[in-house]
């Protein structure tokens, strides 16, 4: 890294010209993600301007080009280059103009290129871990994985530190929850495959129900660009997991967090006064996913990813004995799990009865 | 015309190797040295030498930085990484 990086959060980009290989449009779109890769994980905001200089003029040139000290080489060799944080050069980044780019896997993907050149603007030198986005050799990776390795995360961090939406701030060593005190409760919990997940905080807890290991980890250590203090997560019927904190939500397969996320709530169907969801569910047996909110729930069609008319309805009117504002909620085996404070309530949704009411931890063999 | 392909290639190859080292793997910059430093290995030989690194020195340095095996020889296998496309910013050095 070069450190101390740029010294402002708030930094500009200027897209200087523009390659013929490609409409202006996916020029312009590959750049504004490339910038989103890191903005993901940074405090970082960037803004395009389109007349004066930025603090990032993006620009393609051919072997000699303008002032540059660097010379590109033609085709293939050198795709591109980029000048650390800095006056004058600092933080410009240039392509070969000689090359074939692309908003696919053809020639060279524009926007893997700039995500990487844009890496250098902000700091980061040449990685020797092959999976970082800043390895210096070119290699294709699918678009819909989130580019960057735990090695690029850590470094861009070492420098910017990690995301600051003042929700997400919280005292810097905070004590880790115990899963087995009498007043534990959760902000959220989620099925994964046969795994059952419980998260706190900047924890989770994988409980395996056939047998008695539970696991707890930080959230980030799976998925290092998802905000701690998750306040709503389900499994989907495309073996997905989806995480919401404010009107925010992630969109997880496996360990990848794919990209374009977070996105807004609204995009989902909810209008623009639901600010954040308390708890969801995806019901495996119809593909409708209830959200809770506050006393009330929405349902929304999984197949044909629509908010369903006639929501939202009161939760006790429709899940009896759900009398609570519905902290957490799970399915498993048929039967659905409400979770308020340190309390659970089993609920058959065929009989819409509640079964038992039990201990919120009983999952962890406490 | 008599061609010496292996020759040529040869030649090629030599170019690659210090194009790549010179582009990527220049001389890291010592801020206590500036590129010349006393020659103490002969002390009555109170001369200058340049700082520069031996091309093997720096075959050795790119080799380590990509997972290599470290020969310090162009091998099949160096020469391979170095004709993959690749980002213009040195490995080491200069950057900052």
């Amino acid at each position: 890294v070069t450190l101390p990086g740029w010294k402002r959060n708030n930094l500009t980009y200027r897209i200087v010209n523009h390659t013929p290989d490609m409409s202006k449009k996916d020029v312009d779109k590959a750049v504004e993600k490339a910038f989103e890769v890191w903005s993901s994980v940074t405090p970082l905001v960037f803004s395009r301007i389109h007349e004066g200089i930025a603090d990032i003029m993006i620009a393609f040139g051919t072997k000699a080009h303008g002032h540059c000290p660097r010379y590109f080489d033609g085709p293939l060799g050198i795709l591109a280059h980029a000048f650390p944080p800095g006056i004058g050069f600092g933080g410009d980044v240039h392509f070969d103009e000689d090359e074939d780019w692309t908003a696919g896997s053809a020639g060279f993907n524009l926007f893997l290129v700039a995500a990487h050149e844009f890496g250098h603007a902000l700091g980061l030198s040449h990685s020797n871990d092959q999976r970082a986005l800043m390895f210096p050799n070119y290699a294709y990776v699918s678009l819909s994985e989130f580019p960057l390795s735990p090695d690029d995360i850590s470094g861009i961090q070492s420098i910017y530190g990690s995301p600051s939406n003042a929700p997400d701030k919280r005292p810097p060593t905070p004590a880790s929850p115990k899963a087995c005190g009498s007043h534990m409760s959760f902000n959220a919990i989620t099925t994964l495959r046969r795994e059952v997940i419980f998260l706190k905080g900047r924890h989770l807890w994988r409980v395996y129900p056939d047998n008695l290991g539970v696991e707890r980890e930080l959230i980030s250590t799976f998925w290092p660009t998802v905000s701690p203090g998750i306040e709503a997560a389900y499994e989907n019927n495309k073996d997905q997991i989806l995480f919401f904190k404010g009107n925010r939500f992630w969109v997880v397969s496996g360990y990848r967090v794919l990209l374009g996320y977070p996105k807004s709530i609204n995009t989902l169907g909810f209008p623009k006064g639901v600010k954040k969801i308390d708890a969801a569910v995806c019901n495996k047996n119809t593909g409708k996913t209830d959200f809770f909110i506050g006393d009330k729930y929405w349902r929304f069609d999984e197949n044909s990813q629509s908010m369903e008319k006639g929501y939202p309805r009161q939760t006790v009117k429709d899940f009896p004995g759900i009398n609570q504002k519905v902290d957490a909620v799970f399915q498993q085996k048929g039967l659905f799990y409400f979770f308020h404070g340190s309390k659970q309530w089993e609920f058959d949704p065929t009989t819409k009865k509640v079964i038992r009411e039990i201990k919120s931890n009983s999952w962890f063999n406490c | 015309v008599p061609v010496h392909p292996e020759n040529d290639s040869q030649e090629d190859n030599a170019k690659l190797v210090q194009d790549y080292l010179n582009k990527f793997y220049a001389v890291e910059s010592d801020p206590n040295q500036l590129g010349l430093k006393i020659n103490v290995s002969d002390p009555k030989k109170l001369g200058w030498k340049t700082n520069a690194e031996s091309t093997t020195q720096k075959l050795q340095k790119m080799q380590q930085f990509f997972g290599l095996k470290v020969t310090g020889k162009p091998d099949t296998e160096t020469l391979e990484m170095m004709k993959k496309p690749r980002c213009g910013v040195p490995d080491v050095g200069l950057y900052g």
